[in-house]
């Protein structure tokens, strides 16, 4: 789904 | 050594069937604080968050720090071998390869004991930053629950949007549309009935409802539903976690990517 964000967009890797 | 012991077992049984369909595998982290879980879903739209206090534990002993990798559908299956009256112990020896469970009937003499194995999972922790949102909504959980499988039936999206003192979601589909509408309620005779609503800045937001049908899995956990959205960021579906007294044991919050507009 080219309309769906993903999470890991979002928060950053610790 | 790693022992925790909680009466109303549950809890666990509902924690686990509101994010086992989510997550396949995730690391429980347990520490002198609780038990804690991060996980995203397989597809990285989704993360899942739980905590469980220390203190909610009628006992717990954990004297350093264990991360226990698992698969989330094995230890549902063996947490339905518990009575929704039996108190669930959990035991992880240091550097041991499986945790054991332990049910207990209450006023009866049986107990059952059944073993799980660990596995070494690669988990990706993400750090979710504290902000404030632009809007605040706490609602009866059954009646979210309602709403995302009532919009099902419309289409695969929700557009959340909330101005003033309402807020409203809506799908539309090949069928037609629909939308429901929520007002604050003015009336806080039964707190876990009102419909609670803060505003900075008015927002409109779509989101999957699959996801959120997920999340609604948790409902058994809490009566209220706390749902925060800013425009472009996830939106947060909480539900605390409290024991039969009332007490507050810790959460589960849901993250949610975005739909962008088609």
């Amino acid at each position: 789904d080219k309309y769906q964000l993903k999470i890991d967009q979002f928060f950053k890797k610790m | 050594m790693f022992e925790a012991k909680l009466i109303q077992g549950a809890i666990l049984k509902k924690i686990l069937d509101a994010i086992k369909d989510l997550v396949n595998e995730a690391s429980w982290d347990c520490s002198s604080q609780g038990m804690s879980l991060q996980a995203m879903d397989t597809s990285h739209v989704s993360l899942v968050a739980v905590q469980m206090k220390a203190d909610g534990f009628d006992k717990y002993r954990c004297d350093r720090s264990v991360t226990l990798g698992m698969n989330l559908s094995s230890l549902s299956k063996i947490l339905k071998c518990a009575g929704n009256d039996d108190t669930i112990t959990l035991k992880a020896p240091d550097d041991g390869d499986k945790i054991t469970l332990v049910f207990e009937a209450k006023n009866e003499s049986e107990t059952s004991e059944y073993e799980v194995k660990l596995m070494n999972l690669d988990s990706e922790y993400l750090g979710i930053p504290d902000t404030p949102y632009s809007v605040n909504v706490k609602m009866p959980s059954h009646k979210f629950q309602r709403i995302c499988r009532d919009l099902q039936q419309i289409g695969d999206a929700v557009t959340i949007s909330c101005a003033k003192d309402s807020i409203r979601f809506a799908a539309k589909g090949d069928l037609g549309s629909g939308t429901v509408n929520l007002c604050q309620t003015a009336s806080a005779d039964k707190p876990e009935d009102s419909v609670s609503i803060s505003m900075q800045e008015p927002i409109i937001q779509s989101f999957a409802l699959k996801y959120l049908n997920h999340f609604a899995k948790a409902t058994p956990l809490s009566p209220q539903v706390s749902l925060s959205l800013s425009p472009d960021v996830p939106l947060v579906v909480e539900y605390s976690i409290t024991d039969d007294d009332g007490s507050d044991f810790g959460y589960i919050r849901y993250y949610l990517a975005p739909k962008i507009d088609e």
